[in-house]
Formats: structure tokens, C-alpha cells, sequence
């Protein structure tokens, strides 16, 4: 998944 | 009710002034909007219920596969009743067919004002806007599925919820119809993903990040 790490970042974001 | 709640604020454009060239300053004051859409449209995502409870693949993949359509629901809603034939991408970004066409959006004009004049002549009201958005994500074909049972509990859950809506309404036609727009969603959404690569590609139009990444997820 490295190449869709923004994505990635924000879904594990919870806020 | 939920999904009416948890709808975003339409953002404004923030009007690009890297450029003295108009077309381009048109085309990159769009791609900044449509990147700040993107990020809203994940944090949207994250409410529709069903959506958290998808393993975190499923969720990129379905954003991945359906982020285009969802924001040209939104496009295609902000320009209904407008007077005249533009697009309102914001309340302060409103492009004619020339203005695309001069920013090298020709064919995303047509694709768009086509989607429009369907759902202009369908009256589509808020509930079945943001239903149709959320219906859009939870369709989006994305392959391969991590869990195909929770995906499909997730698109079941839209589906009822329109079909309730539109049984309160006594509109029996209307899911099917509303179904039936998904293609031309679909086909419009492919046409936008292209014309922006294209432009990115050819014309070395620069992109952000997210937004980048988002396309070539689909590339």
C-alpha cells in the first residue's frame, strides 16, 4: 500500500 | 436523515494566482478545489454508516474506484436550475463550455453537462442526491473485494434506505431510475479521470499530491 499512503493516512485517522 | 446531516459544506475555490495565463489559472484553481474535495469526501465517507465497519482495503478500494463519481454528484447537483449551460464546480467557480474548452476540459464539459441534463429532467431531491453519492461509492466495482459479504451489507443498507424514502414518497419508479443513472455516472466519471491524466501528462499540469494519488489509482 506504499503507493496510496495519503489514502492510507487518512482513513486510519479516526478524527 | 443521516446522510443529509453528515453532508459537507460545498467548499469555495481559492482562486489560483501562480499564472498570468487565464486558461491555466482556471484549470489549476480546479485541481486545488477537487483536491480539498477529496480530502472532505474521505472524511464523508467515513460516516456513511455501514463504511467503517468495511476492513481498511475494502475502504481504500472503494474510494479508489468511486471518488470521481461521488464528486461529480456533488458538480452535477450544484448546477442544476443554474440559468445558462455552466458547471458549478463551486459557488465561485461556475465554467461555460468555452472556459472548459480553453482549459483543455472539453470533453469532461460534455461528459458533465450531459449528467447534469439527466438529473436536471429526473428533479432529484437532497435525499436521493446524497443517497445516490453514497450509492455511487458503494458501487464502485472495486476489485478484488476483501470482504465481499461486508460490501455487499454495506450497498444493501443504501438500497433499503432509498427504497424506504421512496416507498414514504409513494414514488415506486424511483429507485429503479435513479439505478439506472449509475451508468452514465459511471461512463462520466471515466471521461473526468482521463481528461485530468491527460492534462497532468501531456501538458505537465501540476497536481496535488492526493489528488494525484487518487488518479493513478485509477490509471
Amino acid at each position: 500500500k506504499e503507493k496510496h499512503k495519503i489514502l492510507h493516512r487518512l482513513l486510519q485517522n479516526s478524527t | 436523515s443521516h446522510l443529509l446531516l453528515t453532508e459537507p459544506t460545498p467548499l469555495a475555490a481559492n482562486q489560483d494566482d501562480s499564472t498570468n495565463d487565464s486558461s491555466l489559472r482556471t484549470l489549476l484553481t480546479l485541481c486545488d478545489l477537487l483536491n480539498r474535495e477529496l480530502l472532505v469526501l474521505i472524511g464523508w465517507a467515513k460516516q456513511i454508516p455501514g463504511f467503517s465497519g468495511l476492513s481498511l482495503v475494502d475502504q481504500m478500494s472503494l474510494l479508489q474506484s468511486g471518488w470521481m463519481e461521488a464528486l461529480l454528484v456533488g458538480v452535477a447537483w450544484r448546477s442544476q436550475g443554474v440559468a445558462g449551460e455552466g458547471l458549478v464546480f463551486a459557488g465561485n467557480l461556475r465554467l461555460d463550455e468555452g472556459q472548459c474548452r480553453a482549459a483543455g476540459l472539453a470533453d469532461l464539459y460534455e461528459a458533465l453537462h450531459h449528467l447534469t441534463a439527466k438529473y436536471q429532467v429526473m428533479n432529484l431531491s437532497p435525499e436521493e442526491v446524497v443517497t445516490l453519492k453514497a450509492m455511487a461509492l458503494a458501487n464502485s466495482d472495486a476489485d478484488p473485494v476483501d470482504c465481499l459479504e461486508s460490501v455487499q451489507r454495506f450497498q444493501d443498507g443504501l438500497h433499503e434506505a432509498l427504497q424506504e424514502y421512496e416507498s414514504s414518497r409513494r414514488e415506486q419508479h424511483r429507485t429503479g431510475r435513479l439505478l439506472m443513472s449509475l451508468p452514465l455516472l459511471r461512463q462520466t466519471a471515466d471521461r473526468a479521470v482521463k481528461a485530468l491524466l491527460r492534462l497532468h501528462h501531456h501538458r505537465h499540469v501540476p497536481l496535488h499530491k492526493l489528488l494525484l494519488e487518487m488518479l493513478d489509482a485509477k490509471a
